[in-house]
């Protein structure tokens, strides 16, 4: 907890391949 | 380095070649030391480099040839600052981080405002109980009455330079910012007054081009507003 990293290469890359706007 | 010799040097507002060697520096830092080095770095360190991004933004004609450069070496900072939980809370908690960051939206430096949209996209895009799209929103139109022009104009602006990686990210941030939306009022609300402004024109210029980044945002756009549609 607290030490999570890489979280805005993660959402960039879900920005990117269109991951991030599929509908839940 | 540590992190407490940066904040020294920060402190000491460097300017020209000295404050670029420490921003470069200290990005590198950022991305490869733990997060333990980042907390060191702390909301000090934040506060330092908002500050002389802030007044790299105002003073312009202060920092007539580096600033540019400079200001683009925050925004990387920024990145590596936030890419993990403790940076990205420190970052969302200072009220001036956002509002900076979306002034850094400028379409006559095109390299650094890809760079500003995407991590603008991102922060849009997290799921936060503040809703930060709307942030980002907010910020986009004050700093848009500031300048008397259409809130959407530096997107658009954006959107018609020839970097087709700045066209990809003004996408993003166009996609984010309508995603993220729940009512359906808003979404078409956005949707219009960004084609209304010309977006529609761009597309037809942007779908002649062929790359998949940009075919994946095109669809996106295309996606959502067909579904906006049907339910509307």
């Amino acid at each position: 907890e607290g030490d999570e990293t890489g979280i805005m290469d993660d959402l960039m890359e879900a920005l990117q391949s269109g991951a991030a706007f599929r509908r839940k | 380095r540590s992190a407490m010799m940066y904040i020294q040097e920060l402190r000491m507002e460097p300017r020209d070649t000295q404050l670029l060697g420490c921003l470069e520096s200290l990005r590198v830092s950022l991305n490869n030391n733990p997060v333990s080095w980042v907390q060191n770095f702390g909301d000090e360190g934040l506060a330092l480099l908002l500050n002389i991004m802030r007044k790299i933004q105002e003073e312009k004609d202060e920092y007539p040839n580096m600033g540019v450069k400079c200001q683009h070496e925050i925004v990387r900072c920024l990145k590596a600052f936030m890419n993990n939980k403790y940076g990205l809370k420190t970052m969302l908690t200072s009220a001036e981080g956002i509002p900076l960051l979306v002034r850094a939206i400028n379409p006559r430096v095109p390299h650094m405002m890809v760079d500003v949209v995407k991590l603008l996209s991102a922060i849009c895009i997290l799921e936060h109980p503040d809703n930060l799209h709307e942030r980002v929103l907010e910020a986009i139109t004050e700093e848009a009455e500031k300048q008397d022009i259409e809130r959407f104009q530096p997107l658009l602006s954006g959107m018609n330079k020839p970097n087709i990686g700045l066209k990809n990210g003004c996408m993003q941030l166009i996609n984010a910012l309508i995603s993220r939306g729940e009512e359906l009022d808003y979404r078409i609300h956005i949707r219009s007054e960004l084609l209304r402004l010309g977006l529609r024109d761009l597309l037809t210029e942007i779908r002649t081009i062929e790359n998949e980044e940009l075919r994946v945002q095109l669809s996106v756009f295309d996606d959502q507003a067909e579904d906006d549609s049907e339910e509307l």
